[in-house]
């Protein structure tokens, strides 16, 4: 636990635009237990930054695991993590390994 | 008896 796997990959997302632009589905207790992206929005921060894919699992925001985590709560971390103004980008750390 | 062999699908939230 919080060892960084070995096919992960930090992705620094500027908040470019004024949304993060990407759709997740999963959660804790659910059929796929780490949050995936399922959606990046053209124009959003996201698609901006050019480094998160479709199909991406999203392990750490900001350095805080998603394991555990149902889906609400990782989309609400995930919420306030674009939203603060103490930073001007969200980490995220993210895995092609499903 | 049954039997639970999957967990359920998640919802989707556009962030």
């Amino acid at each position: 636990p919080g060892l960084l796997e070995p096919t992960s990959t930090l992705v620094r997302v500027a908040k470019s635009a004024s949304t993060l632009g990407i759709a997740i589905e999963g959660g804790a207790n659910t059929r796929q237990p780490l949050p995936r992206i399922v959606t990046i929005q053209r124009g959003g921060s996201a698609h901006n930054c050019g480094q998160l894919k479709v199909g991406q699992v999203i392990l750490e925001v900001n350095g805080v695991s998603m394991r555990g985590r149902e889906h609400r709560d990782a989309a609400r971390l995930i919420a306030e993590a674009f939203k603060t103004k103490e930073r001007d980008h969200v980490d995220f750390l993210v895995t092609d390994f499903n | 008896r049954e039997k639970r062999l999957t967990l359920p699908p998640s919802e989707i939230t556009l962030l």
